[in-house]
């Protein structure tokens, strides 16, 4: 497992690399191994430098720098061991419209191989999807899925949803 | 695999039996606060084995039991199931790729598959060497079949887990989907909250990461 | 201090009780000494019930739920004690767009006494201010603060404000 | 007391003086990811005397000096300074209002602040029984009166604090601002991603909320 871990390590640290410079339009991203010579218990360390800022702790970037930076992690372990689907829940909360326009063009790149499942209230990653299901309560505290039609435009689900709640 | 349907009935504030029917592409959840979108996300979790209580936001188990309203009373169970279909074969038993390609470890999974664990047999993990691979007990897929995966919670305490309709143990699912991103460590599933914490957890966390991709 | 203590928090209590009303349309707000005989170290549990739902623990509330009852608590103790001003940083990233909207009315009523500075990437919220500031980095890494004229539209602002950036 | 103004030099991305000017009413901060306008959440509550580094969200108080760019040096000297207009009179120099009914804690009051504190003299604090009343050492404020805080930071790790351009303690600028919310456990600051925080903190943090406005 020395050797699985290792090779799992390098790919995704070379995707991280590649996925980070997508979602920030340059910079540098990097995992490091805390103790190099025992790799079976040495935790991870994270390079995250935003383009043209200078290198600090991951603890001074902004709440956006630091979503699209665990963001570019999580998509790059992905792009190692693919999964039938990923859930992300309000993800989105802390972007700015830059960012939330880079985050879905590349979920969307990666959503040939995998199902996305986005909860928002972002209207622009409301727009970026294929499809989209409303949730309502029209008894209070019971739950009801609402069907949606998918050639909606989302405005018009939106619109549906609110007046339903 | 593909995911095709989750089905919900009883689980937090879905009452009444829901369906939730999966497309290709980008699916979003909307609607307005507290009406039950992270609820969807914990029926999957819990679905796929989460034993922790407090990932699920709750105190106890018991918490994802539906609990009444001013109008309904609480009911005495949740069950979800989640339904996949098969994309390419699944050989050994395992979505996530055969961890080993050691040849033995496919045929262990074979023999284990054809005979799946009667409830009240023992588990074979208690005694003896692990075995070199852990022999998945789960049915081997070819391109298209569907399989489904459920969880029920009484409010006794007793829960029950199953793979296409039949009781089987925690730990077969959790090996199915060893590999994939979905169970432990789960990468593929981002709670409300969790993504700005990520990068300030601490380095064995973000180890557990990555271990549970290798 | 006993008695200092008992009576902030027993007016604070009458107030996040009304506030909690005022920004969930219903339901009760309320806080508990959780051991009543010791009031000077008892720690404080919270109760917070959407109107029409069941009494559970706060922990099971929503995303959202959680954030509009901490804003309920956060103006109670507000209104027992006011502060020349407030500052709250992406409070608002959580709510969906009804609640967006009784927080800044409420905010709005609360600002005739007390001045309230907002940082947010939401439109609604921009709309609710009577002044709005801009930040950028015209030059990466260093910070500029845009100047901004107090009759613009918001939308005027947030147009100016990205082109800059 | 009103906001009038904030000024910062050399603090977090703000490398350059920089002049906040306040309003009545409610003011909107906005602006791109990383841009730094939590850092002029974090410059206020500095100024107010924030102690923790890991609040501010670096490591040491250090991290909060202008680290550099590509083009730019790193700076040796942070400094914010905070401008507040009296509103009404604040007479024993406690913007929070008299916390104690006491006729001589205020005779106390007005005695310290006709001699400010000379900054070699040692703080009275440390020897003798408390005063039945910490002793602000704070100029007496007429309604339209204004007042200035400050502080800075060196890279050597001295520091100042100043009212009205007058070095002073940490203590006198946390008493004049104590019972307002903006000193110790700060209910009027709410720093990024802490809204979600406040109901899920433990029983005896909710409590500082409560006393620090008792
Ligand atoms: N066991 C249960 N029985 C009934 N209702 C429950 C149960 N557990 C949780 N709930 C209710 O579910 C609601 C929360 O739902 P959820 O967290 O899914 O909301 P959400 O749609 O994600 O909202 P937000 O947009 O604010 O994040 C709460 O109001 C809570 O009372
Ligand atoms: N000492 C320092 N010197 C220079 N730059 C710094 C320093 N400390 C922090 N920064 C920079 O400030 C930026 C963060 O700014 P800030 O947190 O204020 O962003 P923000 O506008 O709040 O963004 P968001 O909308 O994502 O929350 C980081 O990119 C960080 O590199
Ligand atoms: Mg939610
Ligand atoms: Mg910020």
């Amino acid at each position: 497992t020395r050797r699985r871990f290792r090779e799992a390590f390098d790919h995704i640290n070379a995707y991280f690399g590649e996925i980070f410079q997508e979602l920030f339009g340059g910079g540098r991203g990097e995992m490091l191994l805390i103790e190099p010579d025992d790799p079976l218990e040495s935790g991870i360390e994270i390079v995250a430098q935003p383009p043209g800022k200078r290198l600090q702790s991951v603890l001074l970037l902004s709440g956006g720098e630091k979503a699209m930076a665990a963001l570019a992690l999580i998509l790059a372990i992905f792009r190692y061991r693919p999964s039938p689907f990923c859930v992300l829940d309000e993800v989105d909360a802390p972007l700015d419209e830059a960012n939330i326009d880079r985050f879905t063009d590349k979920v969307r790149a990666m959503s040939r191989q995998t199902q996305f499942l986005i909860v928002t209230h972002n209207k622009r990653t409301m727009e970026a999807a294929d499809s989209i299901y409303g949730v309502t309560m029209p008894e209070t505290g019971v739950s009801k899925l609402l069907s949606v039609r998918f050639d909606d435009k989302p405005s018009a689900v939106t619109q549906a949803i609110s007046s339903a709640a | 695999l593909r995911l095709d349907k989750l089905e919900l009935r009883g689980f937090k504030s879905f009452c009444d039996t829901t369906q939730v029917i999966f497309h290709e592409g980008v699916t979003a959840i909307v609607g307005p606060n507290g009406c039950g979108k992270s609820n969807i996300v914990d029926a999957i979790t819990w679905v796929l084995g989460e034993q922790s209580a407090k990932h699920l936001r709750g105190g106890k188990m018991e918490d994802v039991i539906f609990n009444g309203t001013r109008h309904r009373k609480p009911l005495g169970m949740a069950e979800v199931s989640l339904t996949l279909t098969a994309v390419q074969d699944v050989p050994d038993g395992c979505a996530g790729g055969a961890l080993d390609d050691d040849p033995t470890s496919a045929l262990a999974a074979a023999n284990a598959a054809a005979n799946p664990v009667a409830s009240g047999e023992p588990s074979s993990d208690a005694d003896g060497p692990p075995p070199r691979r852990r022999a998945p007990r789960l049915p081997q897929l070819l391109a298209g079949e569907k399989i489904t995966i459920g969880r029920r919670l009484y409010r006794s305490g007793d829960s029950d887990y199953l793979i296409n309709g039949r009781i089987c143990r925690l730990r077969d699912i959790q090996d199915f989907f060893s590999g994939t991103g979905l169970s432990r460590a789960h990468y593929a599933i981002i709670e409300q909250g969790r993504i700005g914490q990520i990068l300030s957890s601490k380095p064995h966390e973000r180890r557990a990461l990555i271990e549970e991709a290798a």
